[in-house]
C-alpha cells in the first residue's frame, strides 16, 4: 500500500542544507504493522510527514495505493489524506478552543458525518483511550498524557485504512502506554495497516516488523522473530 | 529546600470540580535528586507547576527556602524564579520566532547577562546537550527531541540551584534520554537540587529517591536502596 523509492527531504540552502530524509526505499504491504526507530533528528518525523502526505519529497517517488503521489493536486492529495489515513502528531496539534470532544469531531465534520452520530463515535473513541471523564475539557486543560490520547482518539474518527503514530506512548505511564499498545494491535488485526514511531523497544515489539533509521537512511530493517 | 504542605489544587467550579493535587506533604531537602512518577493525569505536572512558583495551590502552605510563598506577592514571586528555578516543561514551550540559542539566552537576558557571555554560554549549553549543529535553527526547523533539549538547555541558562524537569526524556531515543540523564546526574554531583518527573524506570532509578502520585496523593516515598 505503500512504496516509496529513493526518498530524500532537503531543508534549507546552500551550506547550511539538511538531508532530513537521504534516499529511502521502503514497501509496506496492506495490513502490515510497522515500527519505525531510530535517534532523535533522523528523519523518522519527516519521513512519516511524506508518507502522510503532509509534506512533499525533494526527490525520489511516494506511490499510495499504486497512485504517484505526486501526480495529484493539492486537493486530491487533501482528500486522500483526510479518508484514508490517520494521523497522531509528535506535538499532538489539537485546537486549543475546542474540547476534547470537538476535536475528535473535526476529521468527522470533514468527512460529512451527521451531527448526532459525530458526537456518539466521538464519545466512544475517548472512552477506548481511558478520557471518557474528560470529553468536555479543552487542550490547556488536559495533561500532556490525557493530550496525547485526544490526539490518539482523534486520529481514529474516520476509521483510515492506514493509521500513523508518531511517538504515541511518549507522554504515558507504563500502564496508559500498555492499553495504547494493546489498541493499535486490536486496530491491526481489524486490518488496518499502521505505521508507528517509537522511541521504545517494549512498544516496538509488538509490531511485525522494525525498521531503524540513522541519519536519513534506514539501517536495518528486521521481521520480528516469532511474527 | 522544599517544602509542602497539606498541597490542594482544585480546578473548576461546582460537580466539575477536579483536585488534580490532593492533600500533598513533601519535604524535598537541599542538594536532593528526586523522582516523582505516576499514572498520566495523576496531578505531577500540576505539582511541579505549584513547586516552581508558576501557579498557586488552592490550599495547603509552600515553603520555599523557608519562605511562605503566598506572602510573596507576584513580583517577588517571579524573581525567586527567574533566577533559582529552572524549568523544563512537559510540552517545551519554546518561543517560535527565536532561534535554539536565542531560545536559550532569554532567561539570562532577564538575569542582566551581558551579550557576549550570554551568547558563549547558551552556545557551551547547546553543545552540552548534542545540539551544536542546530543552534541557528528554529523551533519548528527542529525534531521533537531537538526541541526538548533546547528547552532543556534553556532550563540551565542561569545555573539554578533547583531543577524542576517534566519528563525531559519524553521524545528521546535510549541514547539521547542517557545523555540527558548523565548530564542530570553531573548537575546533582554539583550539588544542584532536581526534581524529575518521569514514565521511564530506568530514569527514575537514577534519582535518589522515588515519590509516587495517584489521583493526586502521594502512595509510595521510597529512597533507593543503594543511594
Ligand atoms: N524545516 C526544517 N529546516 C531545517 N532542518 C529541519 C527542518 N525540519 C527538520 N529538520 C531537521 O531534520 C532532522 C530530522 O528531523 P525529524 O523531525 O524527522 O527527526 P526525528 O527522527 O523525528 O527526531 P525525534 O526523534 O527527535 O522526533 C533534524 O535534525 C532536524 O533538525
Ligand atoms: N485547567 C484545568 N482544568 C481542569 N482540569 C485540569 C486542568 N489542568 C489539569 N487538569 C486535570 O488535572 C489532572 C492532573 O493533571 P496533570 O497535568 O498534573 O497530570 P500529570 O500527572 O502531569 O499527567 P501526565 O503524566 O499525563 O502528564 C488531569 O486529570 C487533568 O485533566
Ligand atoms: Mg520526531
Ligand atoms: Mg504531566
Amino acid at each position: 500500500v505503500i512504496r516509496l523509492e529513493q526518498i530524500t527531504k532537503v531543508f534549507g540552502e546552500g551550506t547550511a542544507q539538511i538531508a532530513a530524509v537521504a534516499g529511502v526505499d521502503l514497501e509496506v504491504r496492506r495490513g502490515e504493522f510497522l515500527a519505525i526507530m531510530g535517534p532523535s533528528g533522523s528523519g523518522k518525523s519527516t519521513l512519516m510527514n511524506i508518507i502522510g502526505c503532509l509534506d512533499r519529497p525533494t526527490a525520489g517517488r511516494y506511490c499510495l495505493d499504486g497512485r504517484d503521489v505526486a501526480k495529484l493536486d493539492d486537493d486530491a492529495l487533501a482528500d486522500a489524506r483526510r479518508l484514508a489515513i490517520g494521523f497522531v502528531f509528535q506535538t499532538f496539534n489539537l485546537l486549543p478552543r475546542l474540547t476534547a470532544l470537538q476535536n475528535v469531531e473535526l476529521p468527522m465534520i470533514y468527512a460529512g458525518v451527521g451531527g448526532r452520530a459525530r458526537r456518539k463515535r466521538a464519545s466512544d473513541f475517548l472512552g477506548m483511550v481511558g478520557l471518557a471523564g474528560r470529553v468536555t475539557h479543552r487542550p490547556n486543560q488536559l495533561s500532556g498524557g490525557e493530550r496525547q490520547r485526544v490526539a490518539i482518539a482523534r486520529s481514529l474518527a474516520n476509521e483510515p485504512s492506514l493509521l500513523l503514530a508518531d511517538e504515541p506512548t511518549g507522554n504515558l505511564d507504563s500502564k496508559s502506554g500498555a492499553e495504547i499498545v494493546t489498541l493499535l494491535e486490536r486496530l491491526h488485526t481489524d486490518g488496518r495497516t499502521i505505521v508507528l514511531i517509537t522511541h521504545e523497544q517494549d512498544v516496538a515489539q509488538h509490531a511485525e516488523r522494525i525498521v531503524h533509521l540513522r541519519d536519513g537512511r534506514i539501517v536495518d530493517d528486521t521481521a520480528r522473530l516469532d511474527a
